[in-house]
C-alpha cells in the first residue's frame, strides 16, 4: 500500500454496497433435462454472450487468422462435447441450441480456465 | 482473485471472494478498462441448484458457463477457486484430453460436483486434495464448524503441493489467498496479499462478518480493474450474496 493513488487505507465504508450492484438469482432445476435447464437464463442473455465471445474472437484475430482459428475451434472443440461427463455435455448442447452460439464456442467458453492458466 | 475464509470469536465462518478476470484480454484505451472484464460483468448471476423443490447448492456463474468457481452448500461448506499460473498448466491438459488421455477432470465441473454432492467438510477436503485435475489452481474451502477452512494448492494431476488449514487455536483465524503460492512472497508488481492481510488484521477477529470482509475486499488494490464481483458466503445461514464491483480510476490495472 505504498503506491497511492492506486492503493488506499483499509476501507470501512464500502458496506452496504449500492442496491443496484446486487446480482439476481436464477433457479436451476436439476430435475429438468440437462438440455433444458439453462434455457431460461441464457436465451435472454444470448446477445451479451455473443458480444463477449466476439471480443475474444477479435482478440484472437490480432495474433492469428481469425477465420482459421474459429474454424479450428468449431472443428476441434465441438466434437469434444461428446467426451464430457453428463450432465455437462447435455447442458452445453442446450446452451448452444438456446443461444444460437456454435457449440465449439460454447465449449471454448467453458474450458477457458484451462486455456487461460498457461 | 482474492479469497478469504475467516472465523469470528463464536466459531462462525465467513467465506468471501473477489473474482478478477480479463488480464491482457483487450484494453479499452478510451475508458481505461479491461475489455473482457467489462463484457463479463453483465453476465454474472447467482444460481440456486434445486432438486425435488429443495435448494441443494448455490453458485455464482457467468451466464453460459456451467462450472462452479464460487459456490456453497448451505449448512455444509463453501468454496472458491483462484487461478494458479503454471507453464505446465491447463493447456497441456487440454491437448492430452483431445488426444484421448482423459484421466484428468475439468476444474469447473469438479468443483460443481464437489459442492452439489458435498456431505461434509473433511470428505470434500480429501476429495479436492487428490482428484485428478487438468489444470492447477488454488481451492479455498470453508466449512460450518470452528477450524474448518483450508487453502488447497493444486497442481495438474493428483498432486496437492500444499494444504494450509485454518487454526484459530493458534491465532490463524483467517486465510487469505490471491494468485500465488501462500508459502512464498508474491511478486512485487502484484501484491494483493499484503494489503488484504493488513486490512484483516486492522478489522480484527472481533469484527469478522460480512460487512468487515466486504470492506477488506473493496479496498484497492485488492479491488482492482479486473475485479468483476465480490461474493459473500455464510454457510451457517445459507446465504450467498454477490455484488458487481467497479474500480473507478485511479485504480491499479490488476
Amino acid at each position: 500500500q505504498e503506491f497511492p493513488p492506486f492503493t488506499e487505507d483499509c476501507r470501512t465504508d464500502a458496506y452496504p454496497p449500492p442496491v443496484n450492484t446486487k446480482v439476481g438469482t436464477y433457479v436451476l432445476n436439476l430435475d429438468q433435462a440437462p438440455e433444458d435447464r439453462w434455457t431460461g437464463l441464457v436465451k435472454p442473455m444470448a446477445d451479451k454472450m455473443k458480444i463477449m465471445i466476439q471480443d475474444i474472437k477479435d482478440l484472437v484475430g490480432i495474433f492469428v487468422n481469425e477465420t482459421k482459428a474459429i474454424n479450428l475451434v468449431d472443428e476441434l472443440l465441438a466434437p469434444l462435447t461428446d467426451t464430457f461427463p453428463e450432465p455437462y455435455q447435455g447442458e452445453l448442447r442446450g446452451i448452444a441450441n438456446a443461444t444460437g452460439i456454435p457449440l465449439g464456442e460454447v465449449v471454448l467458453y467453458n474450458i477457458f480456465y484451462e486455456v487461460f492458466t498457461v | 482473485c482474492t479469497s478469504l475464509v475467516a472465523q469470528d470469536k463464536t466459531g462462525d465462518l465467513f467465506h468471501a471472494r473477489n473474482l478478477d478476470f480479463g488480464l491482457f484480454l483487450g484494453w479499452d484505451v478510451k475508458n481505461q478498462t479491461w475489455a473482457l472484464t467489462e463484457r463479463l460483468r453483465p453476465l454474472i448471476i447467482n444460481v440456486e441448484y434445486q432438486q425435488g423443490g429443495k435448494t441443494v447448492a448455490k453458485g455464482v456463474h457467468f451466464a453460459g458457463y456451467i462450472g462452479v468457481i464460487t459456490g456453497m452448500k448451505p449448512g455444509v461448506l463453501s468454496l472458491s477457486m483462484n487461478e494458479r499460473f503454471q507453464l505446465e498448466g491447463g493447456f497441456i491438459g487440454i491437448i492430452e484430453w483431445i488426444i484421448g488421455q482423459r484421466d484428468g477432470q475439468w476444474m469447473g465441473f469438479v468443483l460443481r460436483d464437489a459442492v452439489v454432492k458435498a456431505t461434509d467438510f473433511n470428505s470434500t477436503l480429501q476429495y479436492l486434495t487428490s482428484v485428478d485435475l487438468l489444470a492447477p489452481g488454488y481451492i479455498i474451502l470453508g466449512g460450518n464448524s470452528s477450524g474448518e477452512g483450508a487453502i488447497i494448492t493444486r497442481s495438474v494431476g493428483t498432486k496437492a503441493d500444499n494444504v494450509k488449514m485454518l487454526d484459530p487455536a493458534h491465532g490463524t483465524w483467517y486465510l487469505v489467498e490471491t494468485n500465488y503460492d501462500n508459502w512464498k512472497n508474491p511478486p512485487f508488481f502484484d501484491d494483493r496479499r499484503a494489503p488484504a492481510t493488513k486490512c484483516m488484521n486492522t478489522m480484527s477477529q472481533a469484527n469478522v462478518g460480512l460487512k468487515g470482509i466486504f470492506n477488506v475486499l473493496s479496498t484497492k488494490p485488492v479491488r482492482n480493474l479486473l475485479t468483476t464481483y465480490t461474493a459473500l458466503m455464510h454457510v451457517r445461514n445459507g446465504t450467498l450474496d454477490t455484488y458487481l464491483q467497479y474500480c473507478p480510476q485511479p485504480c491499479f490495472p490488476w
